[in-house]
């Protein structure tokens, strides 16, 4: 599975 | 964003505001950690520097803000307004044992070699335990106010509900992150004792008290 780098939790 | 995800923000956003609450209405932070509250100032303010280069949404930058506000107005009450109160003969954990090892960690372990990530990963290794201070004191004077322990209890629960979280987002989504879950266990494992506690005594009506 990819790893979403994208940081969108608190 | 899902259901335990949320929920598990409210329970923070409510843990943050009962804290708050407590020491404004009760004018008092007896039985509060400073040190805690210090280590969260510092796990919002490194983890939420992103609110200056990126935008997520709306919920994402205004629960940031709130945090951030919130925690830094905690330590204020604690540290200045109701100083007189502050225990400080109980809170006594050495906090240097904490960062000094958080702070080497994050440099050795992490996703990407920059200020940003680093500062990310240092946040989530500090989170994990920077209750530790509070929990100590608690077990250094043998109680704990109820209103306290609702405190802790939502703490401990929203970290709890991320777990879930990253279980739904990697079976839905594909995504996770190792630091993260890790450092997620760690700090739910350091609340099961509170949560025995907290469920056989003080919803059965008890104080909490620890000795006994």
């Amino acid at each position: 599975p990819v790893k979403k780098k994208r940081k969108d939790e608190l | 964003m899902n259901i335990f995800r949320l929920t598990g923000d409210l329970s923070h956003l409510a843990a943050i505001i009962i804290l708050l609450l407590k020491i404004w209405k009760s004018r008092s932070c007896a039985g509060i950690s400073g040190k805690s509250q210090i280590l969260f100032a510092m796990v919002f303010t490194t983890r939420y520097l992103d609110l200056l280069t990126a935008y997520i949404s709306l919920y994402n930058t205004s629960m940031k803000i709130i945090y951030i506000g919130c925690s830094y107005a905690t330590v204020y009450l604690i540290y200045a307004k109701f100083k007189a109160t502050y225990d400080g003969n109980h809170d006594t954990f050495r906090v240097e044992f904490l960062v000094v090892p958080v702070g080497g960690l994050s440099f050795l372990v992490n996703h990407d070699f920059s200020p940003l990530e680093i500062l990310w990963t240092f946040s989530i290794y500090l989170e994990a335990v920077a209750i530790l201070p509070q929990l100590f004191m608690i077990s250094k004077t043998g109680e704990a106010e109820t209103i306290t322990t609702h405190y802790l209890f939502f703490l401990g629960l929203y970290r709890a509900l991320y777990l879930i979280n990253w279980v739904w987002r990697f079976y839905f989504e594909g995504f996770f992150d190792m630091i993260a879950i890790v450092a997620g266990v760690v700090q739910t494992i350091l609340y099961c004792d509170f949560f025995y506690l907290y469920v056989t005594k003080v919803l059965k009506g008890k104080k909490l008290s620890l000795p006994a």
